[in-house]
């Protein structure tokens, strides 16, 4: 599940901006 | 003591709600009735007035409510007619970009309110991205509640209201897109949470259960369990003539859910309808296989 989600599972592991990743 | 622990959790989920979305319910309120003091939002209501309010929607900026009416368009968009049929389609496209933009941020959000929630962080990591995928559209179209009345919705953090009508007379499908999420705030908000309501509301969504393909159900049902006790106690409070309140907010539950399964069809239609949408990889992991 984490591979598929894996912009998901960086948020949850740090509060990288999704609109840099 | 237990009534004092409940408290505390209604807090600090209260000041974590605060800290992570910047348009509450209460500012979007008094932006709608023009209480703030403030210049009144732009507003949207055809195909010229978004060519004109597409510099604020896209102003990734949290405003501070001292928004300017924007003077002229940009010279490539004064030049374009608004009667031309495929301009006014590449408009909405951008436009529905712009939405996609925004959504990605409110993911973010979501997730850094979630990780809050006492005891999130320490559930199953599949278990967090699960509980993330399936929660994140329903906290969406919850918070999308105290931006809308009958007439229209707030949008790009209240510095524009986007009329009801002119959002329904875009071309299929994102003309019907918007449509059942009025039909539901309007009721919703009869219901009149506050933000400190609103906040015990969302964390109760994220700690779901009865998620597909949830690994350790058993610790989520527990942490739901408290918040549930907490949101009784809070609503009780908040509400204390209002009977029947917390009942029929866990209803609203049901209806998010066939809300959120008509909103990924559509996006699923657009997306083999639009040659040129590109949705967005966040979005894309969510909605992949969702329901």
């Amino acid at each position: 599940l984490k591979e598929k989600h894996k912009i998901l599972h960086q948020l949850l592991q740090n509060n990288t901006s999704p609109v840099d990743l | 003591p237990e009534a004092a622990d409940l408290r505390a959790l209604s807090r600090h989920l209260y000041e974590a709600y605060l800290k992570n979305f910047p348009l509450t319910k209460a500012k979007a309120r008094a932006i709608l009735s023009g209480k703030t003091g403030d210049k009144a939002p732009f507003v949207i209501h055809d195909m010229k007035s978004l060519m004109e309010g597409e510099q604020i929607i896209n102003c990734r900026q949290i405003p501070c409510q001292e928004h300017q009416q924007p003077q002229q368009p940009p010279a490539a968009f004064a030049a374009v007619g608004h009667a031309d049929c495929n301009m006014s389609g590449e408009l909405e496209l951008r436009f529905f970009n712009s939405c996609q933009s925004r959504s990605v941020e409110a993911v973010r959000e979501v997730t850094e309110f979630a990780k809050s929630i006492p005891g999130f962080v320490n559930l199953d990591l599949n278990d967090q991205v699960t509980l993330l995928k399936y929660g994140v559209i329903e906290i969406m179209i919850i918070m999308m509640a105290p931006l809308m009345n009958k007439d229209g919705t707030l949008i790009s953090y209240g510095q524009i209201f986007m009329t009801r009508e002119f959002l329904k007379s875009l071309r299929k499908p994102f003309g019907e897109m918007m449509e059942p999420k009025f039909e539901f705030s309007v009721k919703f908000n009869t219901l009149e949470l506050d933000d400190n309501d609103m906040a015990l509301f969302l964390a109760v969504i994220i700690l779901s259960g009865d998620r597909p393909g949830l690994l350790n159900v058993k610790p989520i049902e527990c942490l739901q369990e408290t918040v549930l006790h907490s949101l009784e106690l809070q609503l009780k409070i908040s509400h204390p003539d209002s009977l029947q309140l917390f009942a029929k907010l866990l209803q609203k539950m049901t209806d998010l859910r066939q809300i959120v399964t008509n909103h990924v069809h559509s996006i699923q239609l657009l997306k083999k309808r639009e040659v040129d949408m590109f949705l967005h990889p966040l979005l894309q992991e969510i909605m992949k296989d969702l329901y």
